[in-house]
């Protein structure tokens, strides 16, 4: 499983969150506008947040994160 | 299996449950308006709640929490 | 396998019932108004019932509970 | 696979039946109207009965019992 | 993978026949008109016969037997 | 994988043939008119043979037999 | 992976032929007019033969032999 | 995986390759018109070369040989 | 996987190339017009080469080769 | 699991960003206009990010980065 | 996992790229036109280049290089 994510505007925000007993940020990818990053889901990361205008393409669908 | 959630107003949150014997909340990720937080099922986490106004895509279709 | 409850008013309850030779209540989730848990089958919970007015998600189609 | 049963009016009975040699009920859950139970095939569990009107929804289609 | 059956009258039977070197009778489910049964093939279950009029839900469509 | 088997008149048999260096007849199950078989393909039953008029529906479609 | 023959004709045969280095005829099914073989791929039998007229149903469509 | 072939004139053949280091022929199957061949691939055949003119279902879509 | 090779004119060849360190032709199999082979990927086969006209059918769709 | 990227323009560079721990980047593949890229994900990579104007495919969709 | 190449001209490469630590070119395919390339994704091979004019087939959908 992975996520598609075009950023829209500068200063994006991927963070990728730890699996496991705690949760936290372990790496956040930032992109300038029409970067795009493609993410997998992995022993490490198992939920990510994204921060600031950017298209998302998922397996259920698509969504604009940021407005 | 991961759930896509895009905040619709400011302070929504996901609360991860714990799997097994006992059920508690474990995490609880904050988001402001217009954030999205893609979100695994894991050995950890059998079972998210939602609160706040926000957009959710799962495998079964769209619904829109905190209406 | 998961399925998705979006509570259509307040009070409603998610109940897990145990996997295996008794059939007892394991945990009950409240949900308010507008609230949504997205509950798995898992090693301990191999039936749910839910009470109250809800939509219900899942693989097989929707359902609204309560009525 | 589990199935999603539904209700429609007072005292409908979900049974579940034993695996292996024997074909025993091991457990009745009543349901009230409205109330919906989404019931898994287990190790324990081969076969399911379901007694009064109720809509039930399952990976070949949905049909109503009781009628 | 489960079958459905519907009573459409009183007395139809859904009878279990064993896997293996012997077919034979294991057990018989009697259903009273407007009943419903899942039943799933199992380690004993390799066939089922259904008397009696009922609706049949399967992987490969619906048919009505008694007729 | 299973078929299921509908008898349009009396004395369809469905007849299961062994798995194997031979292939023999190993259970002949008859059917009245209107009755129902649902049978796997099993470890010991490789291959099914049809007589008499009946509806039979597989993976690949329906077919009438005995016309 | 089975496949369904319906003779369409008398003295329909199916012949299975052997798995493995040597391609040999290991069993002929005759079948009678409107007589139907739903037959499996096996540790035995790799490839099959058709003669006479029948309509055969396939994971790929149908095909009538014999014409 | 199986190939599913129908000779539309005489003397149509199949042609089983080995698999593995060296590319032989090992067996070679005659059809005559309207006969028809289901033929796997198998731990002995990674190739099938056929000759003449036949009607030839994969799981890619039909093509007719030998025009 | 396999793919469909139909010869649009004599001389098509498809040509083995080995998996592995060293990418060499290890087998080609010459096609004259109206000729088809079916290739599977193999344990020795990681890609194939085709020269001169052909319908080529995969799993992506169909492409003519030599034009 | 692999990604199509199509240069849409000189210069457009796609980066591959390691698994685990840490998130580096460990090779920048760069593109001329009308270079196509296939890039799985691996043990090695489990993200990409992408630079320049590009016509992107992935399991959910298209994007054209650069934008 | 393989792709399609077809040649649009001629000198078109698809180029090998090696999977693990270091991303190096192993291989390079020069196709004329008109010809065919079937490549899979290896053990040996996670990426690949190609360069000139070229349809190219993958399971994402078409897409094509060079212009
Ligand atoms: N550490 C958590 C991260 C997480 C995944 N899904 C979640 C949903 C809600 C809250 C936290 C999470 C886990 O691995 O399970
Ligand atoms: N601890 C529970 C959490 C849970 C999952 N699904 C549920 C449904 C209802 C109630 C609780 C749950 C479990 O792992 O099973
Ligand atoms: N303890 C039961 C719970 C259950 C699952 N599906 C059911 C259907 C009917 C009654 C009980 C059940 C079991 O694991 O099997
Ligand atoms: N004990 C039986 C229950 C059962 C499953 N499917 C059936 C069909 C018919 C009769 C009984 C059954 C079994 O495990 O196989
Ligand atoms: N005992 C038989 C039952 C059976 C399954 N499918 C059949 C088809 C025909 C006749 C008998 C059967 C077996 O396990 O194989
Ligand atoms: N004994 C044979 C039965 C069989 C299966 N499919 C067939 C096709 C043709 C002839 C016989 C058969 C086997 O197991 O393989
Ligand atoms: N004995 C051969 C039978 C066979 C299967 N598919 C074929 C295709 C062509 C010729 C022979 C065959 C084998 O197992 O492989
Ligand atoms: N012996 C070869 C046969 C083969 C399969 N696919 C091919 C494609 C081209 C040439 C030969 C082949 C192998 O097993 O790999
Ligand atoms: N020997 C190479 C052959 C190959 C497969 N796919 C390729 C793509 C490009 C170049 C060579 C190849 C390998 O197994 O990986
Ligand atoms: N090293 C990270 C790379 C990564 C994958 N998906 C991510 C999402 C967000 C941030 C980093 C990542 C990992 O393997 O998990
Ligand atoms: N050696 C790299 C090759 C690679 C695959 N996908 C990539 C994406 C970007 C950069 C390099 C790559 C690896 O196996 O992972």
């Amino acid at each position: 499983d992975y996520v598609v994510v075009k950023a829209l505007e500068n200063g994006v925000m991927i963070i990728g969150m730890t699996r496991g007993r705690e949760t936290k940020f372990h790496h956040t990818e930032k992109l300038d506008k029409g970067e795009v990053l493609l993410a997998q889901f992995t022993e490490l990361t198992s939920a990510m947040k994204i921060r600031g205008k950017a298209l998302i393409l998922t397996k259920h669908g698509e969504v604009i994160s940021g407005e």
